[in-house]
Formats: structure tokens, sequence, C-alpha cells
């Protein structure tokens, strides 16, 4: 069975046709998992990234002053996180 | 048709229990198997005559858009609820036919609940190389093997050795092929809210685009009625990339004039872990649309 701890997903918003493309040559790297696809500019990218591959997609994005957000911290967390929050409503 | 229905059941069980409670209105058809030998399960909602028009919706093809399963679950429901209430979908099920396959990717489905949640292509093995599975939205012969799928089986986009090659694919296209009068085809998958229409293979627009436009943007202004969820809408290529091989720009060659794909929303920002409360919104939101598609598909016969 596949986990996913520690694994995050970045959500990126390209700010630029060149932030775009580099973007869109990222989505068939083996490391991470499109979630969300490239589309244009100002439209959210989300990627799913292993934990050991962070550090390498967290650098590819910086060498091209890419900035991202963290829409999900822990994917393997986020099934109690979202059951607690189930049952608080409840 | 509510959260404890949609949670409760297994798809199967359901389909099979609408089937036994509405008869005269639905039936079941098994249109292939699976890699691993599962039923591909169509459900058929008719009010009689053969080979009448008729319009096809599929949900789940890619397994881990786990809310598109779920809607069509209750999409199938609100059919046999709303006919004989609805004034405009009981005139469309008076004179056509309408299609529904649920679980249009079972084995990765079942893959999704026990193995990887984040699943989305076919689990059958591909020769010389360990990683598994095509995606089954690049396997359709239009524009197979062009630019926006991918060669590698590893990529999450592969499109398999040839078009077709995947049989919850060719499956489809013998039906869609012996049925010979679908005149509308609607693919769902989700979350990037977006009603999109062909092509995705190439730049050329479709010859009907200024009404597709049209339709597409009166479907999202209803969709968005309900709840004000916003959706983009337009050409594949035009809208979200280049993609060969994709499921509507066959249909749309094989003539299926109303071929659409749909990118159902996640207001959430949890991506394919959405949370179960917004399943139904997700599914009464996206029914405006399909209403509003079939309509027009009944109102302009072709």
């Amino acid at each position: 069975r596949e986990t996913f701890v520690g694994d995050k997903v970045l959500r990126i918003i390209p700010k630029n046709e060149a932030q775009l493309s580099f973007l869109k040559s990222m989505e068939d790297m083996p490391e991470i998992d499109v979630w969300r696809g490239v589309t244009e500019v100002g439209i959210p990218v989300d990627i799913r990234v292993p934990v050991q591959h962070l550090p390498v997609v967290k650098v590819h994005l910086q060498s091209q002053d890419i900035q991202h957000s963290t829409m999900i911290e822990d994917l393997q967390g986020l099934p109690s996180q979202l059951h607690q929050n189930c049952v608080g409503a409840e | 048709p509510d959260s404890q229905t949609v949670a409760s059941f297994q798809i199967y069980s359901f389909q099979d229990m609408l089937v036994a409670e509405n008869p005269s209105l639905v039936s079941k058809i098994v249109i292939g198997q699976s890699y691993q030998g599962r039923a591909l399960n169509v459900l058929k909602f008719s009010t009689g005559g053969s080979k009448r028009p008729a319009i096809w919706i599929d949900t789940g093809i890619h397994s881990r858009e786990w809310v598109t399963q779920a809607s069509g679950t209750w999409f199938a429901k609100k059919i046999v609820t709303d006919y004989g209430k609805d004034p405009a979908l009981t005139a469309i099920l008076n004179k056509m036919d309408i299609f529904l396959e649920i679980v249009t990717n079972p084995d990765g489905f079942y893959y999704t609940h026990n193995n990887n949640r984040m699943w989305r292509k076919t689990r059958k093995p591909n020769p010389g190389s360990s990683c598994v599975g095509v995606d089954p939205n690049r396997n359709w012969d239009a524009g197979f093997g062009g630019p926006g799928a991918s060669g590698s089986p590893c990529s999450e986009t592969y499109r398999g050795t040839r078009a077709h090659s995947e049989s919850e694919v060719k499956s489809i296209v013998d039906f869609v092929k012996a049925h010979g009068n679908i005149k509308a085809f609607i693919s769902i998958h989700s979350y990037s809210q977006m009603l999109l229409y062909p092509y995705g293979y190439t730049r050329t627009p479709v010859k009907e685009q200024a009404e597709l436009h049209s339709l597409a943007k009166k479907a999202i202004t209803d969709l968005a009625s309900l709840y004000g969820t916003y959706y983009r809408y337009g050409s594949i290529i035009n809208t979200i990339y280049q993609a060969s091989g994709g499921t509507i720009d066959w249909t749309y060659n094989q003539g299926i004039k109303y071929s659409y794909t749909f990118e159902l929303r996640d207001t959430g920002r949890y991506g394919f872990i959405l949370p179960a409360n917004q399943i139904l919104p997700t599914a009464r939101e996206t029914w405006l649309a399909l209403m509003t598609i079939m309509n027009h598909t009944f109102k302009n016969p072709y």
C-alpha cells in the first residue's frame, strides 16, 4: 500500500510566460505528480511532490525565481484532519 | 441522494439497486471488461424504442477523481427522481436515451481505494517497464501520439503503445460506433473548474466553435447560479494545454457535435482529497450545466 507521509502539494501561480513555459517543461518530471496542470499566467498549478524529492523540486523552482505556497502540508495526514473536521461539524 | 447514500453503498450495488427499483426506466448494459476483468457497466435511461438519439455521460476515467464518480452516482438518482416531475428532463427522456458510465476505470478505482489513493491510469502492465497503466484520456485515436501526451510508461500521461489499447477505452469506442446515434458526449473529470470542447490535439477550431462556445458559456452560467462557482471555458488547447489522444476529440471526429469535457470543482483547495461535504454541492451545480447541454442537444437535432 503506497503512503504519502510528508508529501506536499504545492500551489504555484505563474507570473509570466517564462515561468509558464518552465512549469510546462516540469510536467513530465517523474518526481512530481501534476494535480492541476499548467494553463495560463495567473491560474494556479498544483503539484504533489513526494517528500524525498522536495529539496530538488524546490531548488528547481527557486532557480527560476518561481514562488509557491503549500496547499497540503502532509498528504497522508490530511484524511484524519478531514475526519476530525467532520466529527467536529457533527 | 444524500451524503449517507453516497458514502454507504458500493457503486456497483447502487447501480443494480437503481435498475431493480426502476425497471421501466433504467437498465444496465455491460459494454466490456476492464484489464483485470471488472465489468464496464453503463446505465441506460430510456422510455422505449431502440437506437434513439442519445446522450452519453461518463465519470471517473481518471480513477482518483472521486468527486466525479460520486457525482455520477448522484446524477443517476437525480434522473430517476426528476423524470415525470421536471418538464425539461421528461421531454428529453421521452425522445432520447441517456447512457451513464459511472465507474469508467474500475481497476484504477479499486486501486485508489486499496493501494494508492492518487492513482490515475488504468492498471494494465507495460511490457519492458516496471511502471503500470496508461492514461485513458490520451489513448484515443485523435492525434494519438502527438504533443501533449507522454511516451513514457512511468508518466501520468502515458498514451499507451497504440490508440484504443486499453479495453476501458476500446469498449466505449465499440459502443459509440455500434450505436451510431449518440448526439452529445460528456466526459467528466475534476478538479480545475472548466468546461471544454474540442480540440485538444490541434489548434484548428471545430467548425461549430461559435455554437459550442456559446453553449459552454450558458452552461457554466447556469452552473454558477447555484453557488457562484467560477468555471473557465473554451477549447481544450486554448484553455488548458495541448493534449493529444483525448476522449472528446475522438467523439467529435466521429460526428458527435456536442462533445464536452468537464473539470469539476474543488473550491476547498484539497484537490482529490476533497472533504465529503463538497460532493453534493458539486453534483448539484454540475447537474444544472448538464441539463443545459442536454436540453440544447434535444432542441437542436442534427
